[in-house]
């Protein structure tokens, strides 16, 4: 079954790699250091304090509908723009140090104009599931596709929650996310699990 | 079928994206010019010269029959050393500057003390497979791991022969190579396709 490949190859090629000591990286981050400016609050009275930085030290996967994947989630959102990586390397299959970083996204809320951070990206197999139906050559069909994701978002799931992948439980929220119609619930999502 | 969806998902996520321009890369590679000593040859009359690097400017995938991919190369051959990478980044769903890079290893041919270059890689979807029966959770049996071994090999050089996918034709080699039993032909595979 695709959908089932597909997720147990992200589990072991990446989702096993980057979660264990994910919270760890997300601490000892140096963004924090270098922009103050992003965690100062102006009290009351003036008085500026430094807080701990509004940061869900866990990796938001976000699966859309359509399994349209953009580059950015900026140009989903104007409200959440690209900060920077969590760095993380590792050799694999004869790549060496191979590049595994996450994306780290500021998401601001137009309301109250607060700003949380999260470590964002899209389920990239599904963005798989999308090119297979687009390109046309690989004989996936749009029913077919719609079921591969659903089958995808189960199965990825439960290897989340298995016993076995204690290390990774809890470290990594799946979302998904209606974007067809288009709608604007993606920030507020976001939003909402940072808070 | 998994390796179906390995495959496909090999070619969009990878191949597609960095083998178009392979070529060019490879011939505009800082580390020609930092490394002329890897380039020099010394002629009878004791005269010394800069020759063209001696690398095929394509993707060797290797495929081990075990399905298992170790780091480096130079854990399966010490001739097999790794001396560099070639730079690629794309934004890819939600990853900003995504890291793509190949990884160069330099080949030193024991008879003939002859130095080549290769951009090699263990198939990496084949570790997947090699994990998924190893970790014993995916359901995965030895005997359908080696039967998807050989599905998704056949269905890569299909891909790749497509006349769809003419901006990647003839940039990457697919090497199948008998690890079991273990068996010193790897180097020799490389040498010989170097040359
Ligand atoms: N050799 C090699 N070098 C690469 O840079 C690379 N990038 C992808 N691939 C392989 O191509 C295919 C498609 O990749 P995709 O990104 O859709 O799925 C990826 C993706 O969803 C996730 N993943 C892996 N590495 C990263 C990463 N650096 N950032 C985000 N996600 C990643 O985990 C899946 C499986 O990864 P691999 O098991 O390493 O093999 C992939 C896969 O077979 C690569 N193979």
């Amino acid at each position: 079954n695709v959908a089932h490949g597909l997720a147990w190859s992200y589990f072991y090629g990446f989702l096993n790699l980057i979660l264990p000591k994910l919270g760890e990286r997300v601490k000892s981050w140096d963004y924090w250091e270098k922009h103050p400016e992003d965690r100062t609050q102006t009290g009351e009275d003036g008085q500026k304090t430094i807080c701990q930085p509004r940061i869900l030290p866990k990796l938001i996967i976000v699966s859309p509908q359509s399994c349209h994947c953009p580059d950015s989630f900026t140009d989903v959102d104007e409200n959440i723009v690209h900060v920077g990586h969590i760095p993380f390397k590792a050799s694999r299959a004869g790549n060496i140090d191979r590049d595994y970083k996450n994306s780290v996204y500021k998401v601001t809320d137009p309301k109250t104009l607060e700003v949380y951070y999260a470590i964002l990206e899209f389920a990239t197999p599904i963005l798989s599931l999308y090119e297979m139906e687009q390109g046309a050559i690989a004989g996936l069909s749009t029913t077919q596709k719609d079921a591969q994701r659903t089958m995808f978002e189960t199965k990825l799931e439960e290897i989340l929650e298995h016993p076995n992948n204690r290390q990774c439980r809890g470290q990594a929220i799946l979302l998904s996310y209606r974007d067809k119609p288009s709608d604007d619930t993606g920030h507020e999502e976001v939003t909402r699990l940072s808070t």
